[in-house]
């Protein structure tokens, strides 16, 4: 696959970003944890509300040992949230922004079981005589965060059966329409790095989430019919598992992976039906697509019409499910720019390009049409992985949204960078998720003017 | 500041230590409990 030059350049981004101020000052809202269905805690989430009430250290304070005091959740933003300690009534100018997902906020009561007083900050310890008085009042009937937060929090993110040296299939980097044999690296918040097992560089590797569409188990090529990179030995073994179904210890296995909705009806999509379809080199832009091959359980070989390989090296495996494949018409329906066939002369209509190319347009039937409810809105703050460089995740903005379709703006790059995504992908994340995982966040690119 | 769905939260009792000494306060925990 070659990657645009320009877009490599991405390493430049501010390190150690942090979206507290950044939210605050661009008066930017992001996406609610219960958004990302794969992340940490986004089931619980509708219960973490504003106005709860949580124990965390308090700096200002002149006592030897640490000290801790009440703060009040103000805003929720992705896992951050904006605090205020508890005393500073309507006085926003001590705020402060922390990940409730950390080991520093715990519930109410945490404080007295390890023993520990609660002290109020300096500046404001003058304020009431009787603090015991003052905080049964602010205390009483409102919400705290279970005892159990930080070990569900905890439990929620090591929840997977991918571990260091697990083998997998994954897609070929160098060769979209082809797969290859890779071994799990390293595993943070269910994404995976992966090392290709044949590669003669020392670090070829890959990153994807475990969910990602481009990762399958041992033997999916083979069962599926998909074009596989691999060794005629790997090639045997797999013949024998599929027969035998007995996997070696470290194999990924079909069970550890989300299995593809089954197409309803007896109508098939057929080689030569036209369609539209993210580009998958360029996800900026959705193009004039044809159904190049049909593999075995409902996968399908997408070329783009236009820029196609002689050798079929740029066709792109989908599952008739995908979101990211549309009816012809989809575009024109929702009011989006539609990418031609590359040299196409005349403003492009589906009716004349079909009559052109003799061909016919995949029924609308066979296309997924479910719209989750997924509660992404224009405006949102994200951290979404840079597809094109998926080791990087970068702050970005749901900048439209189409159904459950949504187009990702990366923060102080142009459009031309945009990415479309579906809303439940699994390389989008919460404000918060890579501060959470320890996992480097790419902040927004800042432009340096010539002198 | 009742919660409208008690489904999955419960009212406990929270202990409280402060410098001038200890006490209770009811409040509601949820956010992760089963």
């Amino acid at each position: 696959m070659s990657w645009p030059k320009t877009i490599t350049s991405r390493l430049g981004g501010v390190r150690g970003f942090d979206w507290g101020p950044y939210l605050s000052s661009t008066s930017s809202d992001a996406a609610s944890v219960s958004c990302f269905k794969h992340c940490p805690m986004s089931d619980n989430w509708l219960n973490i509300t504003v106005g709860m009430k949580v124990e965390i250290q308090n700096h200002e304070c002149d006592l030897p040992d640490h000290a801790y005091w009440i703060a009040t959740v103000i805003k929720i933003a992705g896992y951050k949230s904006l605090m205020r300690f508890e005393g500073f009534g309507n006085d926003t100018s001590y705020d402060f922004w922390m990940n409730l997902c950390t080991q520093d906020v715990h519930p109410v009561g945490w404080c007295a079981t390890i023993g520990k007083p609660l002290v109020p900050p300096k500046s404001i310890q003058h304020k009431y005589l009787d603090w015991k008085e003052y905080l049964v009042k602010r205390l009483t009937g409102s919400r705290t965060l279970p005892s159990n937060f930080y070990n569900k929090v905890v439990e929620s993110i090591g929840n997977h059966r991918f571990k260091k040296g697990v083998h997998v299939e994954v897609v070929d980097k160098m060769c979209v329409s082809a797969m290859r044999v890779a071994t799990v690296d390293e595993v943070i918040g269910g994404r995976l790095r992966l090392q290709y097992v044949d590669s003669k560089e020392e670090n070829d590797d890959f990153w994807c989430h475990m969910r990602s569409p481009l990762v399958h188990p041992i033997t999916w090529s083979q069962r599926s019919g998909h074009k596989l990179h691999a060794s005629q030995e790997y090639k045997n073994q797999c013949l024998n598992k599929i027969i035998t179904e007995n996997y070696h210890p470290n194999d990924a296995v079909p069970d550890m992976f989300h299995k593809a909705k089954e197409p309803q009806g007896d109508l098939k999509f057929q080689v030569g039906m036209k369609l539209e379809a993210i580009d998958p080199l360029n996800l900026s832009a959705i193009c004039v697509a044809t159904v190049m091959k049909v593999l075995k359980n409902n996968y399908l070989m997408i070329g783009i019409d236009g820029s196609m390989a002689q050798n079929g090296s740029d066709w792109f495996c989908y599952h008739t499910s995908s979101p990211c494949i549309f009816p012809v018409g989809f575009c024109e329906i929702n009011g989006l720019d539609l990418t031609p066939p590359r040299g196409y002369k005349g403003q492009f209509k589906w009716f004349e390009y079909l009559k052109q190319s003799k061909s016919t347009a995949a029924p609308v039937k066979l296309f997924d049409k479910e719209i989750p409810k997924h509660g992404f809105k224009p405006g949102h703050k994200v951290e979404a992985v840079d597809l094109m460089e998926p080791r990087l995740i970068c702050v970005a903005t749901v900048s439209k949204v189409v159904g459950r379709l949504l187009r990702i703006h990366f923060d102080g790059w142009e459009n031309e960078y945009d990415q479309w995504v579906d809303s439940e992908s699994p390389d989008l994340y919460p404000a918060g998720w890579c501060e959470v995982m320890n996992y480097g966040l790419e902040g927004p690119r800042v432009k340096v003017e010539p002198p | 500041d009742v919660p409208t769905s008690t489904k999955k939260w419960e009212q406990k009792q929270v202990q409280i230590k402060t410098l001038e000494g200890e006490f209770s306060v009811t409040m509601w925990a949820s956010g992760g409990d089963d």
